[in-house]
């Protein structure tokens, strides 16, 4: 089992949209999938057509694991979405377990033990990771083998890397292996000098960790999303569906070389 | 001296940029204006071409707040930009601010306390706020008289406003006057149906709370930033420009009324 964290310190670069249509491809190329909502504005949870909070969330099973009393249990908490997809879902409530976590001992590991605990057999577990620094994010990179960062070509988003890089090396000092993947372009278009000079900045840092893959900016992700369905599902003949396609070719080609 | 949070719980729906150009804005009106940086990301202090990490930030001015001997001083960590614009940077310490702030006393207050004692004298402090609840939200939100809620006009921001709504009200159990003054529609195009159809969703809900004004998407708005500067030292001419400038008007407007 690969444990894949979609993340990045900048908000709104389309880490939720790659977490549900990179999982949908990799399924519809004949594997088993698992993704976790580690956000509390549990937009993954919200755009996979799941309105009403249930009673299992990762937000349940966080509170079971640190109780002395019980155990969480990821297994109970699945739930399989009108696209197909399995989810374990968030909840807005789940901003509260980072008050609880920071004042617990070995307070990182706690998503790591309850993903080992699993009884459910998956190929990937992906998981949709919030914006800011903190419990929560910790957690999902300790709990990972790898981490995909979608990104925006532009300047703030450029800068925002280096921050992340503090919560990685962070992550890091519990999980020796954590690596990132890669970075994958969002909304990219080529004839907008910005980015392109973006793209040539990160390539220079980062090498070949830069996916050739971009994704072009397209409303039907967008659509996908308000109908509770993944792009495959909503329009398969979509811009989305095809550049989220290669995504997952590009993805699965690059994990067996790692 | 009025208190405005720019926040919303949705990532990358503009909260930055319109904390820099609406304060540019208001200050061209003839106005003096402070902005804080209160995300730990510090895309604002980045976005006005401050690139090297201060000695006197709101981190080390929390800490000191926080320890028993010394008080915070904001007006020490003052910092007069490129354009002009009197801004108090962040630090990407500022997420260990959080872990500190959750167990303290009476955490909640702190900033408020802080900009209380501050000598200096403003017409108007603007705080540009994380996207994720927790301390440091809860702080911006607590020190404020009111919020401005950046918007884009897709399914996902639309969502998460009722996440929003928690963290408003456990700021107003601190602070009984804050009030939301309204949502500001970012990269506004009436051509695309979803954009109609949310913010007419948006209107239905919160009435006249919706600002008339809408920013338009404009690459100038981006390549301020680049250029640390404001839209209107930037590229006054600009769709940017104007947006922001009608917005400023639309904003003072609707503060008189309140
Ligand atoms: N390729 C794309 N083309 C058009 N719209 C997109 C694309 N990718 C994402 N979006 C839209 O942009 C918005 C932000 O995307 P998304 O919510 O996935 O970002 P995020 O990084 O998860 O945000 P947050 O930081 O709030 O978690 C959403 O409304 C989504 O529908
Ligand atoms: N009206 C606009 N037109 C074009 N680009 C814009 C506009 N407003 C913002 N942007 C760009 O969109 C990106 C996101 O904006 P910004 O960083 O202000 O959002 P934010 O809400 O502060 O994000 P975060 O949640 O990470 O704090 C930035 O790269 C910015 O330059
Ligand atoms: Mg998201
Ligand atoms: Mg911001």
């Amino acid at each position: 089992m690969i444990i894949v964290s979609i993340a990045g310190q900048k908000g709104g670069t389309g880490k939720t949209t790659t977490a549900t249509n990179l999982a949908a491809a990799i399924v519809n190329d004949g594997n088993k999938v698992l993704l976790i909502d580690a956000d509390p504005q549990a937009s993954l949870t919200l755009s996979l057509g799941i309105q009403q909070e249930r009673e299992r969330t990762l937000y349940s099973e966080y509170l079971r694991e640190v109780s002395i009393e019980e155990d969480g249990d990821l297994d109970r908490a699945i739930v399989i979405t009108k696209s197909g997809l399995h989810l374990i879902p968030s909840s807005t409530a789940l901003a509260q377990t980072e008050q609880k976590l920071m004042c617990e001992y070995e307070s990182e590991t706690k998503l790591q033990r309850m993903i080992h605990k699993m009884k459910s057999n998956y190929d990937f577990v992906i998981i949709d990771c919030p914006p800011s620094p903190g419990m929560l994010l910790t957690n999902a990179l300790v709990a990972s083998d790898y981490i995909l960062i979608p990104l925006q070509a532009e300047y703030l988003p450029l800068k925002s890397i280096s921050g992340f890089m503090h919560c990685f090396e962070e992550a890091k000092s519990f999980n020796g292996s954590l690596d990132i993947i890669g970075f994958v372009f969002i909304k990219y278009d080529r004839r907008i000098v910005m980015s392109r000079n973006v793209l040539a900045e990160i390539e220079n840092i980062f090498g070949d960790k830069v996916f050739s893959t971009r994704i072009r900016s397209n409303i039907q992700l967008s659509r996908a999303q308000e109908a509770g369905l993944d792009i495959f599902k909503y329009d398969p003949t979509s811009h989305g569906a095809s550049d989220y396609g290669e995504l997952a070719m590009e993805f699965l080609s690059r994990i067996k070389k790692m």
